[in-house]
């Protein structure tokens, strides 16, 4: 554990909590796309397969628990939860969603580290998640105006895996033989979407003024 | 080789 990766997993479990306290404190997930939660929860239910085989250490497996449980959570209160599906913006969220699914399928059989059941589902969570917030983005540029917390939310969604990229870089320069090149790519990727969210981001923290993202 | 290594990252 590197202090890099500490400050992504920490900065990845606020992103869930500010997630939550909207939905919580504001009863309402408007400006949440819900394929986006949808495609995260099925992020953590792919990697996390050897949750109950491999123990790597408490903190590992504690966090696993808290991002499956949130995700689900999260994915059952927008569905089904009486007061909060209501606010659900569906006729905003229509990104195909399921076409990323497809096309992290395809990617996960052709490019993994070894074809084996775990790697498999593995690379293909990785490839997933690199474009998991596409329908998240789509929304927020759809909705206008952007509610602190939500914006919050997708800032520190974004910042978690920068952070990776520096673990990434740290552990390369100190670890013998260390080659993760599936992350390294799709980590780049998913960083890089979110380019032109942190610039209006920032524009918008500069101005003081409320989160407006071009439509 | 790189490859067994486990997945030690979330």
């Amino acid at each position: 554990m590197n202090i890099f990766r500490l400050a992504g997993d920490m900065t990845h479990l606020f992103s869930v909590l500010v997630l939550l306290l909207k939905i919580y404190a504001t009863k309402s997930c408007s400006g949440i796309s819900l394929k986006t939660q949808e495609l995260y929860a099925l992020v953590f239910l792919t990697r996390y397969l050897d949750l109950f085989t491999d123990f790597i250490s408490v903190y590992n497996s504690v966090m696993k628990v808290v991002f499956i449980s949130s995700s689900v959570a999260i994915v059952w209160c927008m569905r089904y939860h009486p007061l909060t599906r209501r606010t659900y913006d569906k006729d905003l969220d229509t990104f195909r969603h399921y076409i990323l699914v497809g096309v992290s399928i395809i990617l996960a059989l052709l490019f993994h580290d070894r074809f084996t059941f775990r790697e498999v589902f593995w690379a293909f969570s990785i490839y997933l998640e690199a474009v998991a917030i596409l329908p998240q983005l789509v929304l927020l540029q759809r909705s206008g105006n952007v509610d602190n917390l939500t914006g919050q939310y997708v800032f520190f969604l974004g910042a978690y895996r920068a952070f990776y990229i520096l673990n990434w870089i740290y552990r390369y320069f100190t670890e013998n033989h260390y080659s993760r090149w599936i992350s390294w790519l799709a980590g780049f990727v998913q960083t890089a979407l979110y380019a032109d969210f942190f610039y209006y981001y920032f524009v918008s923290w500069k101005n003081n003024a409320k989160l407006q993202l071009p439509a | 080789d790189t490859e067994t290594v486990p997945h030690d990252e979330l």
